[in-house]
């Protein structure tokens, strides 16, 4: 591997939300958002596919400072909605792989996932860009997941940065 | 809205590939994204949302050019994890915000997802990164979506930049 993958981190202080059953119309997204800027929650990992007979979900993770703020904001984007449930998670980890062109090393995501597999961390979530493969993990890995993806890319030194990246 | 949005992107000749119905166990997502790299299929926006009941599922978009080669490759994968089927759209577009700090602005997404909902434009996919909001729409609809996501954040003139952002 060309040194594509720059540098790693992970953000161990997330909670993960999943608005799961939402109404598949344009404005839905919109009302869930808005509800969440009206209590000024920082979003971070936002991940919706594709929906099934009419239904969404949608995933984001948050600081878990703000988990009970955010459980508040999305009971009432489902109630405003009409349709779904929500869901949470905390015992999750966000571990990023970070570099340049990302995106036309297909390779780098494959080996980064062969590194989580060959640890046994389960991906919960991905979600990529030209400079960032970011997984959800669960945090009683991540420590181990982080040193397995540091090797496989042979890294100097794991970085743990803050949740900011 | 302060500058946070400096500018839109819009990729019009992209297909979607999802595979649904995959095990959620370590090792899956490596098979999947190992197969493309074999190909040397360039990968663009990767989604994969928390699974239910053991199953999981995975969407990503590549150059249309290359979706023949992707299913063939998809269906190799599904074959050797033992479950799961490929599915396939081709009329969408990705509509991308790009700029700085977008993750401490909530408020950015909810605008756009706004100015989506206003001009009809039904949101597939979404995926998010400290530089960029990302989503998959209709591809009939993207010019539209594109001027009013324009609007919405006062930006001087629309681009229309090549996938590669
Ligand atoms: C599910 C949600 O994304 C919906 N399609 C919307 O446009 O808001
Ligand atoms: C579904 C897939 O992400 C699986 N959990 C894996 O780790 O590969």
């Amino acid at each position: 591997q060309p040194r594509v993958v720059t540098g790693l981190a992970l953000a161990k202080s997330e909670a993960r939300v999943t608005l799961a059953g939402i109404p598949d119309r344009p404005g839905a997204m919109a009302l869930v958002f808005s509800k969440m800027s009206a209590r000024r929650i920082p979003i971070d990992m936002v991940v919706q596919n594709v929906s099934e007979a009419g239904r969404a979900e949608v995933s984001f993770t948050v600081p878990q400072s703000d988990l009970a703020d955010t459980l508040t904001a999305a009971g009432d984007a489902v109630a405003e909605l009409g349709a779904g449930e929500v869901l949470s998670g905390t015992n999750v980890a966000k571990l990023s792989a970070v570099g340049s062109g990302m995106r036309t090393h297909s390779g780098v995501a494959a080996h980064m996932f062969q590194a989580l597999a060959d640890c046994g961390a389960n991906i919960q979530m991905i979600t990529t860009s030209e400079i960032k493969i970011s997984t959800l993990i669960a945090r009683e890995k991540c420590e181990e997941a982080l040193q397995a993806v540091h090797r496989a890319f042979k890294l100097d030194k794991p970085t743990i940065e803050p949740p900011g990246v």
